[in-house]
């Protein structure tokens, strides 16, 4: 269902140029979860960005469900982001004033979903924060942030989830939690899930591992 | 030379109250190195808050060098905070249009210190940011963000480092690098560590580890 062939990404600051990718091929199956492993500043987020239809490669062809993604207009590309695919970022990106709540019911105010508010609660529920649902996220701790970003990703049912890191700032046990959310999800929903991680103990819950190094993909 | 009685922390929200800290004592040793650990959500952050004279408690007494923190005056607040603590946040809190160079020569402007270009771009080279020294936040990776707020927070050679989470963004190599960084200066200079960490490898590195569960220090 995602096809990478040979993308390049480039940033050019000034004189200098960083290439963050280096011509990355990758497949991942409808259904699949995969996790990408690499060193910090190895090109892991720039690739989930690129899947996640945020941004565009500098070369190369990306394939979402045999569509080429740059041939999309932007009424279709926000749609793809709102109702196909959930992204779990890496610096969580919530909104700095608004409650949990309303963070998560954003997504299906946008996909014009019904049962907003129940579906929000069950989904923080899920997470551990049912007793922190009015809570905006500086009163929230670092790793009930995270969890609120990863409610908000699932709260569409999407058919991809793309999770930058999601248990970096959670202690084991509630890590597991989340990990066994996802599994559950690929399992009974077909979610395909795609989870960068530092954590090998995380990773291992994937069928495979897609190792990243300087901006190439190694096997 | 940190001496933690019986603090409470509350927080009113409306109608609702969050005990965040439920009577916490705890001493840290003048050059000793101690790791926080526990799960989400208990308490950990709002600690590490006040040990670092960034918010005072509700209830109880902070002793910093024999000093009551609470009697303390602005100045020597902001004294203690920019020269004798160095505190890595767990989500950072990097100015968003500021190169990492800048980013990081800020302490020692604040300090009166000389040498801040060439200390600056030592304690980058020392965290492997060499190369990302003109780089902004938003044109640096997760972990490349966490290591500039490292690379800040030891730049004054502060007597006391309260790191939160300083390797939660970071692969096993560089998490290790940091872990190094921190255990050089705790012994060749006895730099005083205190680290909140959710990766039992990085709570191995220090002498004891402190357990925090909903709000209160466990043995
Ligand atoms: N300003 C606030 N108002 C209300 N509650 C708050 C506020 N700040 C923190 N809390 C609550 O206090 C508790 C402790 O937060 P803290 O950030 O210290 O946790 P933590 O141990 O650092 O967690 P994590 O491992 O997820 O970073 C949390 O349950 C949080 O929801
Ligand atoms: N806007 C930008 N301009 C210039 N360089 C950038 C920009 N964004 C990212 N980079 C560089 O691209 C490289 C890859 O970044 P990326 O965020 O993909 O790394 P990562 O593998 O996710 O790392 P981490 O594990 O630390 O999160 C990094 O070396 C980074 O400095
Ligand atoms: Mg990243
Ligand atoms: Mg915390």
């Amino acid at each position: 269902v995602i096809e990478i062939e040979n993308v390049t990404k480039i940033y050019q600051m000034g004189e200098t140029t960083v290439a963050a990718l280096r011509g990355v091929s990758l497949q991942v199956e409808k259904g699949e979860m995969v996790s990408i492993m690499g060193p910090s500043g190895s090109g892991k987020s720039t690739l989930m960005n690129i899947i996640g239809c945020l941004d565009q490669p500098t070369e190369g062809v990306y394939r979402l469900d045999n569509v080429d993604v740059s041939k999309m207009n932007d009424d279709e590309l926000a749609d793809i982001r709102n109702k196909k695919i959930g992204f779990v970022f890496q610096s969580f990106n919530l909104l700095p004033r608004t409650a949990a709540l309303a963070q998560v019911e954003l997504p299906m105010i946008y996909a014009g979903a019904p049962d907003r508010r129940k579906r929000a609660l069950d989904a923080l529920q899920q997470v551990g924060l049912g007793d922190r649902v009015h809570h905006r996220p500086n009163e929230l701790s670092g790793g009930q942030q995270q969890r609120v970003a990863i409610a908000r990703a699932l709260v569409n049912h999407p058919a991809i989830m793309l999770a930058d890191e999601p248990t970096g700032n959670l202690d084991s046990v509630s890590g597991e939690d989340i990990m066994n959310i996802f599994k559950r999800l690929n399992r009974e929903q077909g979610m395909t899930v795609i989870l960068v991680t530092h954590d090998p103990d995380v990773a291992a819950h994937a069928a495979r591992v897609i190792h990243v190094k300087d901006g190439k993909v190694t096997v």
